[in-house]
């Protein structure tokens, strides 16, 4: 179980860069 | 926005480079077209890769730009509006398109005809950032692509196209 975080930070990372994508569509 | 905010595109998103390019060509004359031309690359780029150190930086970058963009044009309603900021980049794609299949038709073959098929080409491409494209847009990307090419390689070899 202690290789669960190494790939949750990498897809938050790719999470962050959704979410701005989706901000920036729906303004 | 002054000078190029961007750093050097990272080898993986080649596919865009030509995309990125024409956004850079028209930041003055057509925000509209840089602004759609900046989106379909983000989107095009992260699906490519959004990991990696290089490529995470560059699209960190990019997306600065286009949020940064989206503030200063807040008046323009192709930008607040997507389906507005659709039938702008259409009608412009299918303007170039016109001209240079007219220059076509009319036998005038130069470097400007070749840039107006080729950009016509990338903008059909950008028009995928509001959903599939039709056919018949299809067909005319096909033929854009095409046309570009062959002309720029008759050119190059200095023959006449057909």
């Amino acid at each position: 179980t202690s290789t669960i975080g190494t790939p949750s930070t990498a897809s938050e990372q790719q999470d962050e860069l959704s979410q701005r994508l989706a901000q920036l569509r729906q303004m | 926005a002054a000078g190029s905010p961007l750093p050097p595109l990272p080898a993986a998103f080649k596919a865009v480079q030509h995309h990125l390019k024409t956004a850079t060509d028209h930041e003055k004359r057509d925000p509209v077209i840089a602004y759609y031309c900046r989106l379909y690359s983000m989107q095009t780029a992260m699906a490519i890769d959004s990991k990696s150190n290089d490529c995470r930086g560059f699209l960190i970058k990019l997306m600065d730009l286009l949020e940064q963009m989206k503030t200063q044009l807040q008046g323009t309603d192709a930008i607040t509006n997507e389906v507005v900021g659709q039938a702008h980049v259409e009608n412009y794609a299918l303007r170039l398109f016109s001209f240079a299949d007219n220059n076509d038709r009319a036998g005038t073959f130069n470097k400007t005809v070749v840039k107006s098929f080729y950009t016509a080409s990338l903008l059909f491409d950008v028009l995928q950032v509001f959903g599939e494209i039709s056919e018949d847009l299809l067909k005319h990307r096909k033929y854009a692509r095409w046309k570009s090419a062959y002309i720029h390689d008759c050119l190059r070899k200095g023959e006449t196209p057909i």
